[in-house]
């Protein structure tokens, strides 16, 4: 299971 | 938090900057397509929806509740505002929007990192940005004369993502594996868009008249 996109950007 | 990404955000914000400077120092939305406003609206909301449930940092709060305000206040304005409402160009801004809304959501509902209303709504909203230039690029042609506040506007948010495919090649260099693909290939094509217009604002620039889009 390949990590999700990380939301810590705008 | 990489140089790329905080010159990303600071041009992003800066073109956001730009565009309440001409509506309010010139009182007129005219070039302005209320369209893709409305879009980057929605981007918005349907982007941060984390804002009141996941606190990252007080910069990225702070920034996410400036975008999502000052888009709802162009907005606002370019409807309602007595004067300014009036300087828009209803019947230049034609472009079907609601066709780039429904095939985001399409593609949302199809290619997301995992089916949940969060991440379906953020994949939304990346396929969004990456489209909801169009009406302004089609007004752009539409309108004879650019004025320079609205040139600088789209120049600087067609900048910002191109900052943010950098920083997404220095993320991909510096940290963990991430599957990046659905920003990636959605930034590529949002900064790909703005290639016609970056060409002629360079020659307006060069040679000091000027932008113009051909038709």
């Amino acid at each position: 299971e390949v990590e999700a996109t990380p939301h810590d950007e705008l | 938090m990489n140089v790329f990404r905080f010159a990303g955000d600071m041009t992003h914000l800066f073109s956001v900057l730009v565009l309440l400077l001409k509506i309010y120092a010139t009182k007129s939305c005219s070039g302005i397509s209320l369209k893709t406003q409305e879009l980057y609206a929605l981007v918005f909301l349907t982007r941060y929806l984390d804002l009141l449930t996941d606190f990252i940092s007080l910069y990225n709060t702070v920034m996410k509740l400036v975008f999502i305000s000052s888009s709802l206040a162009i907005v606002w304005c370019m409807r309602a505002h007595p004067v300014v409402r009036r300087t828009y160009d209803k019947d230049q801004d034609t472009f079907r929007h609601y066709t780039l809304v429904a095939g985001s959501l399409v593609l949302a509902l199809l290619f997301h990192d995992r089916f949940t209303i969060r991440e379906v709504c953020w994949a939304f909203s990346i396929y969004l940005e990456a489209v909801a230039i169009l009406p302004q690029l089609v007004l752009l042609q539409r309108s004879r004369n650019v004025d320079n506040l609205t040139g600088q506007y789209v120049f600087f948010l067609g900048a910002y993502r191109a900052f943010y495919i950098l920083n997404w090649i220095y993320r991909y260099f510096t940290e963990q594996h991430f599957s990046r693909w659905i920003p990636w290939i959605a930034g590529l094509v949002q900064t790909g868009l703005y290639a016609d217009f970056f060409y002629y604002y360079y020659l307006s620039w060069k040679n000091n008249v000027k932008l113009q889009l051909p038709a």
